[in-house]
């Protein structure tokens, strides 16, 4: 049995709307100590890999591992009925059918009861080893979002390019070209407006934009974003819950 | 010209 409840619905909310727009049918495995979930774009670019740990969770309990195949546009429809600061308690049988989501306000006068009917998803897993990284970038995630939506209107492509003192974004698409270099600093008094750099080595890769238009959607999550590049790799882009985390692993273009 | 890579060149299926 299985009953995962959210102080505020709006955590869970967030997390979905996080990648909801890149992949529709996703396998949720709940065990003991927590919640995961993987899953591949049709393109098989992108890889979302989710982990909610028990301490995001009011209450948790999961006696026996049990997944959950979701329909992600379904599961949107049902999050968009509770309010953001009700309670949600995901609440699954053993091998079960469907799945119920109960809002209560925080009065406990109103009380909805959704059941959402769950899907056998022959989703293949894939094996992801400890990668290592030649550069890892810390940005605040309003800055990633504002890059990626700013160059992504001039170019389906976005080059990254790390050297040991700026991180370069540039794009050169039909209608011009564009640049933006951020140097690392670090802010004293709000450490999250800070941009980190570590490099053990230059790197210079090429993303699809369309994808990385997907991935600040996960910016909803977290006010930090940690990008990991290697150009043996697909990076790595890393919102951080305060139990658990949305990773975003996009495999590069390169030159033909 | 440039071409998308996929995963699987990457990660290999479990």
């Amino acid at each position: 049995m299985l009953e995962a409840k959210f102080e505020e619905a709006s955590l869970f909310k967030r997390i979905i709307d996080g990648f909801k727009d890149c992949v529709q049918l996703v396998n949720f495995q709940c065990k003991q100590d927590g919640i995961i979930a993987q899953a591949v774009d049709d393109s098989r670019v992108l890889l979302v890999s989710l982990e909610i740990g028990v301490e995001a969770f009011q209450e948790y309990r999961c006696d026996h591992p049990i997944t959950l195949g979701i329909d992600l546009a379904s599961l949107s429809k049902i999050l968009r009925c509770g309010n953001n600061n009700d309670t949600l308690t995901l609440i699954a049988e053993d091998t079960p059918d469907s799945v119920m989501l109960l809002f209560e306000d925080t009065k406990k006068d109103r009380i909805a009861e959704f059941n959402l009917k769950l899907m056998d998803i022959d989703a293949d897993f894939l094996k992801i080893e400890e990668l290592v990284y030649e550069s890892t970038l810390n940005l605040p995630a309003t800055e990633f979002v504002r890059v990626v939506r700013e160059l992504g209107q001039l170019s389906d492509s976005l080059n990254i390019t790390v050297t040991k003192e700026t991180i370069k974004f540039a794009c050169d698409g039909d209608i011009g070209s564009g640049t933006i270099i951020l140097r690392p600093f670090i802010n004293m008094e709000n450490p999250s407006e800070s941009i980190k750099l570590e490099m053990d080595q230059p790197v210079e890769l090429t993303f699809g934009a369309k994808y990385l238009a997907d991935i600040v959607k996960g910016s909803a999550l977290s006010d930090k974003v940690a990008i990991r590049l290697s150009s043996e790799a697909p990076a790595l882009f890393q919102f951080d819950l305060k139990a658990g985390f949305l990773q975003f692993f996009l495999a590069p273009k390169f030159n033909d | 010209q440039q071409k998308q890579r996929t995963l699987n060149e990457f990660f290999p299926n479990e």
